[in-house]
């Protein structure tokens, strides 16, 4: 299809590129990525991570990254690198509060770039922190790179589960395989008095996995050291004795 | 500007609009909005909702609704109604988990069509719960309706609060007065033991109201029923001795 622009991660290429995907907001997704970037950096791999959520960037917050514009060599973008993960984000190139006004065709546009004008060299993996929704950045992704593998994240109540399986479905249309479906903010251990309260309910990670074919990858604890962590730009993964580094 | 269509809610119409945003996702504004619109219809104002987040409509669940196809008449949609609220959204026109794989402009189209296309009557209040980013819906929105009013909802951490921000800076771009701040899961009382915990930390809807030059509203706990409720299709407003309800 002489319309879909060329990257360096087409089929055929080493690099494995995993896109974490809901459909909702807010339900962890930039959390998973950064986690699971880190572990797979911890384990020795090659990693390179896209924030894709050109609305609402968190990963530069999530990694400790100032947002200040990367360098270029040879009009490409020297992607920074924090944790041993090379990554690019539009978080980048904005003020803290700064909106991005733009309607669809400079989503896709920005993607084109993030995926061909940036020196990745060639990780292991790539992964691929989604927006919510289903729409350009998503329809984009899916275009320019067919053997893209694809993490649900979800939270277990049914506003989030519904809109979440938007997401799985919409790989199966476009035929990309889905490798799981992770169950976010499961339940809360009071700390306190140690009782389990689940306060987003529970099941809807097992619904989204059983109507896709796949598999519930893992459940995550509600915890405030995530959010600390996440904040603070520390990704628990670095830290296996927390209970959603373990996970990781 | 004769490229922007005609709605009955331009400037000097008696309904008063105020458009829930964010930026950030899962922080919020369908409850808020859904809890909004039924205080408002309870204390006996005429009430018009449109859940503008087309990618991820949660509001008729929200408001224990079906799925769908509403009526029209004379090539109007006639909007369906739940706990006393006007309703149009989406969610009407899917099949449960169907993706709405769209690009930009399809997104506009479907909020003209929503303003104009609707049989709202005269409502005294039009809220609009807003979808994630600060894109093509929020962008048609605003080039429509310069007299709405914008009500930002965040939840306290930063990775929330800095996004939120990127609307009310949206909201000061495109002259819209900006009501105040809501800040929502601000902190889990536990039913066990009554020790309070600040899971997502604290601050964060303060400082968007700095920045913006507006006002905290009110802070909403993070509450199971809540939770429940929202997936159960009763909004808590409609239990004015719950946590939540008594802030709506
Ligand atoms: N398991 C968890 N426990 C506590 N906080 C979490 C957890 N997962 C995510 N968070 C927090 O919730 C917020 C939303 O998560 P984020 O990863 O930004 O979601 P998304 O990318 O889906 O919008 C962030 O502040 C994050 O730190
Ligand atoms: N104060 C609260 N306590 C508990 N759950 C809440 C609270 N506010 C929202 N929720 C739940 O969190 C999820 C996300 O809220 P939602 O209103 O859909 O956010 P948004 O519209 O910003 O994406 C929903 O399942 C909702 O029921
Ligand atoms: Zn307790």
């Amino acid at each position: 299809d002489p319309g879909i622009p060329s990257t360096p991660f087409g089929p055929g290429a080493k690099t494995r590129v995993l896109a974490v995907a809901s459909g909702k907001g807010g339900v962890g997704k930039s959390t998973v990525t950064a986690n699971l970037a880190v572990a797979l950096a911890q384990r020795g791999h090659a990693v390179g991570l896209i924030d894709a959520d050109v609305y609402g960037p968190t990963i530069p917050l999530m990694f400790g990254m100032a947002t200040v514009a990367p360098a270029s060599r040879d009009g490409k973008l020297v992607p920074p690198e924090a944790h041993g993960v090379k990554i690019v984000s539009m978080g980048f190139f904005l003020e803290d509060d700064e909106p991005v006004i733009w309607r669809g065709p400079m989503l896709g546009r920005a993607m084109e770039q993030f995926l061909g004008d940036v020196l990745w060299g060639s990780p292991d993996y790539l992964l691929i922190d989604l927006p919510p929704g289903t729409g350009d950045i998503a329809l984009t992704i899916a275009q320019m790179l067919p053997a893209a593998e694809v993490i649900v994240v979800t939270t277990p109540q049914q506003a989030a589960a519904k809109i979440a399986a938007k997401a799985a479905k919409m790989a199966l249309l476009t035929k990309h395989r889905i490798i799981g479906v992770v169950e976010n903010m499961a339940y809360f251990v009071c700390p306190n008095c140690g009782e389990k309260h689940f306060i987003f309910g529970h099941g809807g990670a097992e619904d989204i996995a059983r109507a896709a074919g796949t598999i519930l990858l893992g459940r995550i604890p509600l915890d405030e050291m995530t959010r600390s962590a996440g904040d603070a730009g520390t990704p628990p993964a670095l830290d296996p004795i927390s209970p959603a580094g373990a996970v990781f």
